[in-house]
C-alpha cells in the first residue's frame, strides 16, 4: 500500500505545471472562521453504496492533497477515533435541519461547514462514480467540500472548483487561480514554494494504477473481482460467450465456464480508448467491437482501431453520453439507450434509423439508467442498472425476471 | 420539486433563493422588489444574462446539480 501510495504521489508531482497567475481572490468565510494549525486529520465515517472503499480512501487522499498541493496545510487520514474534519454519506434529514436535508439523486449533491465544525456531507442516494460521465464524481465533489471545511465559500469565477455548480472530472487543472489564491489567503503558500496543480488527468491515471493494484492478489481477503462489490460501466458478450466487464479503466473476462480473469488494462487490448468508457458491445453482426463514451464512437476489429475512427457520434445521428449499448438479433441492429429514449444503429450504415429516437417504453418494464445489456446463448437480453438486472424476453416483448446480478447470475463470474 | 426536464418551477423559485442565501428566510414573505433583486445576484453568480426576471434559463440553472452550501457573501 505505501509503494502504491508513493507511485499516486509520483504521478501527482510528475504531472504538475506550475502555477504563475498571482491573481488575489476574496473569497473566504469571516475573518476568524479558519484553522489555526496547518496539519488537520480527518476520517471517512462511513462509504458510498457502490464504491469499494479502496478507490474511495484513494479519491478522498487525493482530493485533500490537491489543497495541500498549493497552500501551508497537510492532511492525515485517521481511520479511527476523533478528528479535526469528517465525511460522511447520509440520506434525506440527517439532524443538520430541515434546509440542509438531502434531496435524493440530482439537485444538492453534499454540503459542508466551515471551520472549525469540520464537516463534509455526501448525499448517500446521488450516483458517485471516480470514473467516467455516468453520475457525480466522488473526487470532485470532495474536493470542493474540503474547500467550504477549510473556509472558502462559493466562487463567482467560472469552471473555479468552488463554484457552487458541479464539475465534471475532465482533463483541465482542477484548481482555478481563484480558489489557490482563496486558499494561500488563509494558510499560505506550500513549504516548498510553488504550488503544484493536479489535472483531471493525473488523477484518472493515479485511480488506473490503484485498480490495477487493487485486486485480489493484493488482498487476500478479497476473494471476488472489484466489479461484484460495486457498479459497472459496461458490459457485452463474445462470439465465444465470454462476457467482459468494464469498470473504469480495467476489464475482466469471464469464460463459458466462469473462470474469471485479473483486471486487465483496457488501453493495452484496445490501444486508443480512453482512460474509461460509458458503453461498449461486441457483434456478431460483423465481429466488431464498438465503445461510446462522450460525443464519440470507436470500433475495432479484434484490437485494431478501424479506419476513420473514432468518429463522432453527431456524424452517426445519435445522442452523446450513452447509457448503454448491445446489439439486438431480432432487429438486425444495435440499440443504445440513453435516458427516457433509445436509438437503433445501423451497422452497415453506420446511420441512426430513421424515425429513432424512440422513447424507451416500447420496452416494457426496462427501467432508465441502465449501465449495461447483453444478450445472452438464449437469446434472451440482460440489461443491468447498479445491483439489480432485468431479463427482457424477445419473444415475450417484456420483462420475465428481475433481481440482484452478484447473486443471481453464475455466469458473471462473482 | 422539479418538473421532468430539471427545471425548478416559478413558484419553488422563492424557496431555492432561501436556501441559498439570496432571500431571507423570516416568515417567507418578500416583496417583487426583493425577489427582482435576488433573482439578478443569481443570475449574476450563474454567469446568466442579470435581467432579475425568472426566464427559462434562471428556472433550468436553479436545477442544475449543486453544492448545498448558501452562496450568500460570494
Amino acid at each position: 500500500h505505501q509503494v502504491w501510495a508513493q507511485r499516486v504521489y509520483a504521478v501527482f508531482t510528475g504531472k504538475m505545471a506550475s502555477n504563475g497567475s498571482q491573481n488575489r481572490g476574496k473569497r473566504y468565510a469571516q475573518p476568524g472562521e479558519k484553522w489555526y494549525k496547518r496539519h488537520l486529520t480527518y476520517r471517512i465515517v462511513n462509504w458510498p453504496r457502490h464504491l469499494a472503499p479502496g478507490p474511495v480512501r484513494l479519491a478522498v487522499r487525493a482530493a485533500f492533497q490537491l489543497w495541500s498541493n498549493v497552500s501551508g496545510l497537510a492532511f492525515q487520514e485517521v481511520p479511527e477515533g476523533p478528528t479535526d474534519i469528517r465525511l460522511a454519506f447520509y440520506e434525506g434529514e440527517h439532524n443538520d435541519g430541515a434546509s440542509n436535508a438531502f434531496d435524493g439523486p440530482g439537485g444538492a449533491l453534499a454540503h459542508a461547514f466551515f471551520p472549525c465544525r469540520g464537516e463534509a456531507h455526501f448525499d448517500i442516494a446521488e450516483r458517485w462514480t471516480l470514473y467516467g460521465h455516468k453520475g457525480h464524481n466522488l473526487f470532485m465533489v470532495t474536493a470542493h467540500e474540503i474547500g467550504h471545511t477549510l473556509g472558502l465559500e462559493h466562487s463567482p469565477v467560472r469552471h473555479s472548483l468552488m463554484s457552487p455548480y458541479y464539475r465534471k472530472l475532465g482533463r483541465a487543472l482542477v484548481l482555478s487561480w481563484d480558489d489557490i489564491a482563496a486558499v494561500q489567503q488563509l494558510y499560505g503558500k506550500p513549504l516548498g514554494g510553488q504550488p503544484i496543480r493536479l489535472t483531471g488527468q493525473a488523477f484518472s491515471s493515479a485511480l488506473q494504477e490503484w485498480e490495477l493494484a487493487e485486486e485480489p492478489e493484493g488482498h487476500p481477503e478479497i476473494t471476488q473481482p472489484l466489479y461484484c462489490q460495486g457498479v459497472f460501466d459496461a458490459i457485452t458478450m463474445d462470439q465465444n460467450h465470454t462476457v467482459l466487464v468494464f469498470r473504469g479503466s480495467v476489464y475482466w473476462t469471464v469464460s463459458a465456464q466462469g473462470n474469471v480473469s485479473a483486471p486487465l488494462p483496457l488501453q493495452q487490448r484496445w490501444p486508443h480508448l480512453p482512460l474509461a468508457i460509458e458503453a461498449a458491445a461486441f457483434s456478431p453482426l460483423d465481429s466488431k467491437w464498438y465503445f461510446f463514451k462522450g460525443k464519440r464512437i470507436w470500433r475495432y476489429s479484434g484490437s485494431a482501431l478501424d479506419h476513420g475512427f473514432p468518429r463522432r457520434s453527431s456524424q452517426a445521428g445519435l445522442p452523446c453520453h450513452l447509457d448503454c449499448a448491445f446489439y439486438y438479433a431480432p432487429l438486425g441492429h444495435m440499440v443504445l439507450f440513453k435516458g427516457s429514449r433509445y436509438s437503433v444503429l445501423n451497422l452497415h450504415t453506420l446511420r441512426s434509423e430513421p424515425y429513432y429516437p424512440r422513447r424507451l417504453a416500447d420496452w416494457t418494464g426496462v427501467p432508465q439508467g441502465t449501465n449495461g445489456a447483453l444478450t445472452r446463448p438464449d437469446g434472451r437480453l440482460y440489461l443491468f442498472r447498479e445491483q439489480q438486472y432485468w431479463r427482457f424476453d424477445p419473444v415475450k416483448v417484456r420483462m420475465t425476471r428481475e433481481g440482484q446480478w452478484a447473486q443471481d447470475l453464475e455466469w458473471i463470474g462473482c | 420539486p422539479v418538473s421532468t426536464d430539471g427545471r425548478v418551477e416559478t413558484a419553488e423559485a422563492e424557496g431555492f433563493l432561501e436556501k441559498y442565501g439570496y432571500l431571507h428566510q423570516d416568515n417567507h414573505i418578500h416583496n417583487p422588489a426583493e425577489v427582482k433583486t435576488a433573482v439578478r445576484e443569481f443570475q449574476w453568480l450563474s454567469h446568466l444574462p442579470v435581467t432579475g426576471q425568472l426566464d427559462g434559463a434562471t428556472l433550468k440553472q436553479m436545477g442544475t446539480p449543486r453544492c448545498g452550501v448558501k452562496d450568500e457573501g460570494s
